[in-house]
């Protein structure tokens, strides 16, 4: 079973174009396995991407060193979905 | 397992079997209201089941999906809530007994089982069908980028290795070719509901292009009805207008391919996450989800029945 340890769901707020477009840059370096959750298409709507624990440093870095406004949206999923398998686990008990 | 659907816990999510049991006992408890069919079977041979409320024969139908893309789990947890309450609400809310006496409701609670019980056994994040693709390692089509409504233009992937990938041609996908079958052989679906998760909006055509819908004006307002009807309860914040202007080009959707078939009233939803949780709702925000989404679809299943085409 596929677990995330250590995944966070970073929500970005781009201020412009320019900044949509190095979204779009990071979205298509498959390298760092990221799943946007909402895809950058536009300034007026933020952007949630789920970055695996490995890549979170590098996906910091290049939203710090680009400006780029983000904080973190869920701190560890699979704290959640352990949280969620509880309560499915309860209910079945 | 509950007993009856009175027992059973909507608070929570359950699997494929449950639900599909579940879906058994409350057309065991409510013969005289609601019959399952099976539209197809979905690539890993699992019944496609659809819940038909109905109170008499030959009468046009209002159709609503719920977990087309697998990890939306509220969805599918909404649509069991949904199931419940036209049941409930059959004979006493006179609104909705008016629709049923006029139009048959049809729901598809798990829209992609094959997806969906994936996602309880492998994958809580799988969102596509789970049918291999030739000469690639990745699994699955996007079945919201799998329709002959723009087919293979923007706003869909070409790749097999990612999320918005449209599958090798229009309805390759049987979760998908088995509603377009239904659809196409029913002929008087008058209203067609495509519920996902999340960002808290209500959309109507079209997605694969930027030309306005030739109802965008009464879909629009409907839109802002249903909208308004749904904040009175919990006050959530949504937006609305057409999939290209409120999100994104995104080609080969569902809503897309049903207005050109003739389906006036058709939408999306993109439920509630509360700007915290995405895709990981808690179980405790499955009942709220659902019955503020209700009074949405309580307004548009109502402007169908009164504005009859």
């Amino acid at each position: 079973k596929k677990t995330f340890e250590g995944d966070q769901v970073l929500r970005i707020t781009p201020k412009d174009e320019a900044q949509i477009s190095l979204l779009r840059e990071l979205s298509e370096q498959e390298h760092l396995g990221l799943d946007f959750w909402r895809e950058p298409v536009h300034e007026s709507l933020p952007v949630d991407v789920h970055v695996p624990f490995h890549s979170l440093q590098g996906v910091r870095a290049f939203l710090g060193y680009h400006q780029i406004q983000y904080n973190v949206m869920i701190m560890d999923v699979q704290d959640l979905l352990d949280d969620e398998e509880r309560e499915m686990v309860k209910y079945r008990s | 397992f509950p007993r009856s659907t009175d027992d059973f816990v909507y608070t929570n999510y359950h699997d494929l079997n449950s639900i599909y049991s579940f879906m058994d006992m409350l057309v065991a408890e409510n013969s005289n209201l609601v019959s399952k069919i099976v539209i197809g079977q979905s690539y890993e041979n699992r019944p496609l089941n659809v819940l038909k409320f109905s109170t008499g024969a030959n009468r046009p139908g209002i159709w609503i999906d719920t977990g087309i893309h697998s990890r939306e789990w509220v969805t599918q947890a909404s649509g069991i809530w949904f199931s419940k309450k036209i049941v409930t609400d059959y004979g006493r809310d006179p609104v909705l007994t008016d629709i049923l006496n006029n139009y048959d409701i049809f729901l598809e609670i798990v829209t992609n089982p094959d997806g969906f019980a994936y996602t309880h056994s492998r994958d809580r994040m799988w969102r596509k069908t789970r049918k291999p693709n030739s000469g690639s390692s990745c699994v699955g089509v996007d079945p919201n980028r799998n329709w002959d409504a723009g087919f293979g233009g923007a706003g869909s992937s070409s790749s097999p290795c990612t999320e918005t990938y449209r599958g090798p041609s229009a309805h390759s996908e049987p979760e998908v070719k088995a509603i377009v079958d239904f659809v196409k052989s029913h002929g008087k679906i008058k209203a067609f509901v495509s519920i996902h998760s999340y960002s808290q909006m209500l959309l109507y055509p079209y997605g694969y292009t930027s030309t306005p819908a030739k109802d965008q004006a009464e879909l629009h307002e409907l839109a802002r009805k249903a909208i308004t009807s749904l904040q009175s309860l919990y006050n959530t914040r949504y937006t609305y207008g057409s999939i290209i202007s409120t999100i994104y080009q995104a080609s080969g959707g569902t809503i897309d391919w049903t207005y050109n078939q003739g389906i006036k009233y058709s939408y999306t939803f993109e439920l509630r996450d509360t700007g915290r949780y995405g895709f990981i709702l808690p179980a405790n925000q499955i009942v709220p989800t659902a019955e503020e989404t209700w009074l949405a679809l309580m307004a548009i299943m109502e402007h169908t029945k009164n504005n009859p085409y």
